[in-house]
């Protein structure tokens, strides 16, 4: 594992946490898409299909547990914890999963590296994971006002995207024949619908204000 | 080689 990959993970895993401190703590999940937390628990159910059949590491045991954990826990605390659900905006994050869903299932069973069950759904929660941050950004653009927790979550996402592709481009100089073309685009795809926001972000970090989306 | 898929990241 090279450094940017482990950067990655470690960006992606504050992220997560970061999300669960803000709802654990102060019982809030305001400016939080339950739509996207919702497709990032069906992401990471299809992706690690083989957690109990393929060991590659304890390190990616370990990660795939977590990962599959505090994303169901994040589903629960906004669906069902009586404080928590209060606090979350229904009527702003409106985005449909289908619109989400449907395309990215079907583009798996047509664009995939082997047509067996394992590979597809694999292969969708690829795609999925590349759109699912669309209904977070979505209500960010209309509550405009974003608090700091919600904003470095963000963040942190674009951040862990940053670094995989950083990993690749290193993987594909220092592995033989690591060519892996579904991945790359899906993860460049998913990494360019974080420029935007990076770009505010940017710019209210360098004037040190609180992050405004432009309406 | 598995260790060269990308089913070894997450």
């Amino acid at each position: 594992m090279n450094i940017f990959r482990l950067a990655g993970d470690m960006t992606h895993l504050a992220s997560v946490l970061v999300l669960l401190l803000k709802i654990h703590t102060i019982k809030s999940c305001a400016g939080v898409s339950l739509k996207t937390q919702e497709l990032y628990a069906l992401v990471f159910a299809c992706r690690y299909l083989d957690i109990f059949t393929n060991f590659v590491s304890l390190y990616n045991t370990v990660m795939k547990l977590i990962f599959l954990g505090s994303s169901f826990s994040i589903v629960w605390y906004m669906r069902y914890h009586k404080v928590v659900r209060r606090s979350y905006d229904k009527d702003q994050d409106t985005f449909r999963h289908y619109f989400l869903v449907l395309p990215c299932l079907v583009l798996a069973l047509l664009i995939n590296e082997k047509f067996t069950f394992k590979e597809v759904m694999w292969t969708f929660s690829l795609y999925l994971e590349a759109v699912a941050i669309l209904p977070q950004l979505v209500l960010l653009q209309r509550t405009r006002n974003i608090d700091n927790l919600t904003g470095q979550y963000v963040f942190l996402l674009g951040a862990y995207r940053g670094l995989y592709i950083l990993n690749w481009i290193y993987r594909y100089f220092t592995e033989p024949h690591f060519v892996h073309w579904i991945t790359w685009i899906s993860g460049l795809v998913q990494t360019l619908l974080y420029a935007d926001f990076f770009y505010y972000y940017y710019q209210s970090w360098k004037n040190n204000q609180k992050l405004h989306l432009p309406a | 080689c598995y260790k060269e898929s990308p089913k070894d990241e997450l």
